[in-house]
């Protein structure tokens, strides 16, 4: 589904280079659960933005099947992610001025949905995460695991063919985790939706079997 | 240290209202390390508030030491917090616009420390939490868990008699998240600093022997 080949990503910094990714060769397959992990600042959340397009790399490719994604502009990019990928980002991104359904809502209204049939969507995956209490909520009035959990829900309504998850139970205790894993290792079973994890977390390689470590910007080895 | 007497905390969201603490008594003695746990949404994050004087109570009072915290206006409040308070908020709530190093400096520059003394206590809190690398990225260009230890960095360097961390590890990985643990536990040991955890993370109870257990905005029971 998705191959990397090579990938280098530097920030300048000033004058200082970082190299966040130092050479990152990839293969992930439909259907798998996979996780990235290793220490605090090793190239995880650089590596899943370069994955889902939101990041360009400074060198080497990412094919999307047969589709080289650097080819794409803008434009399309974006119209691609919204067709394919579901994204949960470790700070969540919520847009602080819409509701908790809003926020579920947001990437329904970019496809052909009606809007009953929004509706139906976004409450459903709002009880599958356990927030349905919290509908009209907007994020200043939620806890943080809470908006964690409207950020899954989001990353989830449109049933993507491929799922980012950046530390996705970081702020969740660990009943509320395994329940957020379980919904995820269900879709995958259902839908053979692909899900791509970054985490600090072991609850996470109990279903995200395929475990790849990073180093300083390099895959370590596979598991 | 602290002591809380029949804390209630409401929001009013529109018409309804969330009971977020339903009636919390606790006593916090000086040089103690504890920590709350519980679910999701179970209030530990406004409890923490409370103690650190960020938010008012609905009802039931705050001691520390001999003085009762409501009493005091947002100007002595926010003295009161500069001179002995120490807080890591769970999203972090660096200053976007200022780099790592400006960030830990800030709460020194209400005090009355030299050039040289700030720089000295800045340079060496970054030192101990591992960021020396990055004392001139900004927020955005750190990763998440970077961001968090210059959060901790900034509790620690004013040397406060208490410090209210919420859930201080959650974006880092164990081995970090023990290195930040074993320089809580120094700081505690050396300088008698109180700490009160939030935190989803059982590593945290190997250093905050005493677990207070929340649920829905209650305490469960003492460990
Ligand atoms: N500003 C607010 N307005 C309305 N409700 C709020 C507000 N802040 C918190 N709440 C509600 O109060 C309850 C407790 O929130 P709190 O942030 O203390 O939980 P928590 O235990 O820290 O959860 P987490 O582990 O997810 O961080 C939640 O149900 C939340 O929705
Ligand atoms: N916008 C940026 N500008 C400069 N450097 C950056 C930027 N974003 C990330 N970095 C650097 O690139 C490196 C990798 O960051 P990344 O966010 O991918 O780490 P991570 O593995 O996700 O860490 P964490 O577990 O703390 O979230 C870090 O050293 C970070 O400082
Ligand atoms: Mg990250
Ligand atoms: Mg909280």
């Amino acid at each position: 589904l998705i191959k990397l080949e090579d990938i280098h990503k530097d920030y300048m910094l000033g004058k200082v280079k970082i190299q966040a990714l130092r050479g990152v060769s990839l293969q992930i397959n439909t259907g798998e659960m996979l996780c990235f992990m290793g220490s605090s600042g090793c190239g995880k959340s650089t590596l899943l933005n370069i994955i889902g397009g939101i990041d360009g790399a400074t060198s080497g490719k990412v094919w999307y099947k047969d589709q080289e994604l650097n080819r794409l502009n803008d434009k399309r990019l974006s119209r691609w992610r919204n067709q394919h990928l579901g994204f949960i980002f470790q700070n969540f991104n919520l847009v602080p001025v819409l509701s908790a359904y809003e926020n579920v809502e947001q990437p329904l209204l970019l496809g052909k949905f009606s809007r009953n049939e929004r509706k139906e969507r976004v409450l459903a995956m709002l009880e599958l995460v356990g927030m349905s209490e919290h509908i009209q909520h907007r994020p200043d009035q939620l806890s943080g695991g809470q908006r964690q959990r409207v950020a899954i829900a989001r990353a989830l309504v449109t049933q993507p063919e491929m799922v980012l998850a950046d530390e996705p139970t970081a702020s969740l205790d660990s009943t509320t985790g395994q329940q957020v894993l379980e919904l995820m290792q269900k879709i995958n079973e259902t839908l053979s939706t692909t899900f791509v994890f970054s985490t600090h977390d072991y609850q996470v390689t109990e279903y995200a079997k395929r475990i790849v470590r990073l180093s300083d910007g390099l895959i370590e080895g596979v598991a």
